[in-house]
């Protein structure tokens, strides 16, 4: 037996958003530490973690490890029927085929049921070690946004690099190239706009930045994003769920052979 | 520029 309830359940409306162009079909697990999922896009070059721990569900019981299968499509057509002040309970029975959706009004005076069919999903888990990172940045995540989506007007790969001048995000394309270069800066009024470069050695990747583009759906979840970056791994972009867990995504560079 | 390498270059399968 399954039964979590998120008060604020527009966060798991903005979740869907977040990974559903990703990712068509992906298995949530449940368990003791929270509901979480792992799943590639559909050409393994990109990798979401979502992470939505258990205290941060204002009633969460899971009596045993469940993996349900779900069709993301098909979960985000559900949640857009909740309204975005309505309270989420996610409900399923062990070994049961179907999980139910119950969306509260604030003021009870409405309440609905959807359920939905699951599915058997034969999907890969990567174990993914901890890692020490050459060079993190903490930006605002609008600003983030604003850069991929203004570097994919001119062209489709980006390169990041961390110096000690600063993030550079830079591409090119038919029409010419563009450099867009942010530099350290926590003299601001409000520490969510505060532009924070820790940077232990230089690194500079390429990446595609259509995939860029795709994270950046996770925006309306955080002021904040972090990417984290060595020269010798995936790119990890990371926005916080409020206080009870991430997403982050892992996006394979693109190297010179 | 460069050859997109996959996610699975990367991480093993746990």
């Amino acid at each position: 037996m399954l039964e979590l309830r998120l008060v604020q359940g527009s966060l798991l409306k903005k979740v869907l958003e977040s990974i559903k162009d990703l990712v068509n079909d992906a298995n949530f697990d449940c368990s003791s530490t929270g509901f979480s999922l792992q799943a590639m896009d559909s050409s393994h070059v990109a990798l979401v973690s979502l992470l939505l721990r258990s205290e941060g569900f204002e009633h969460y019981r899971c009596d045993r490890n469940l993996s349900m299968g779900m069709n993301l499509g098909n979960m985000s057509k559900m949640l857009k029927c909740a309204g975005n002040d309505d309270i989420i309970t996610i409900k399923a029975d062990d070994g049961g085929d179907t999980v139910t959706f119950m969306f509260e009004s604030p003021t009870q005076d409405k309440i609905a049921d959807f359920e939905m069919k699951l599915m058997d999903i034969d999907s890969e888990h990567l174990g993914i070690p901890d890692a020490e990172y050459h060079s993190i940045v903490r930006m605002p995540s609008s600003e983030f946004q604003r850069i991929c989506k203004d570097l994919s007007t001119i062209g489709d790969t980006v390169v990041i690099s961390v110096t000690k001048e600063g993030v550079k995000f830079s591409t090119a394309g038919d029409i010419g190239t563009a450099n867009i270069v942010l530099r350290q800066n926590t003299t601001v009024d409000k520490p969510e706009d505060a532009i924070v470069i820790e940077m232990n050695e230089p690194v500079s990747l390429s990446f595609a930045l259509r995939y860029m583009n795709s994270f950046t759906k996770a925006t309306p979840l955080s002021d904040t994003v972090t990417i984290s970056l060595s020269s010798e791994l995936p790119v990890v972009v990371e926005y916080k769920v409020a206080e009870m867990g991430y997403i982050r995504y892992y996006l394979a560079p693109k190297i010179e052979e | 520029p460069g050859v997109q390498k996959s996610i699975k270059d990367f991480y093993r399968s746990a």
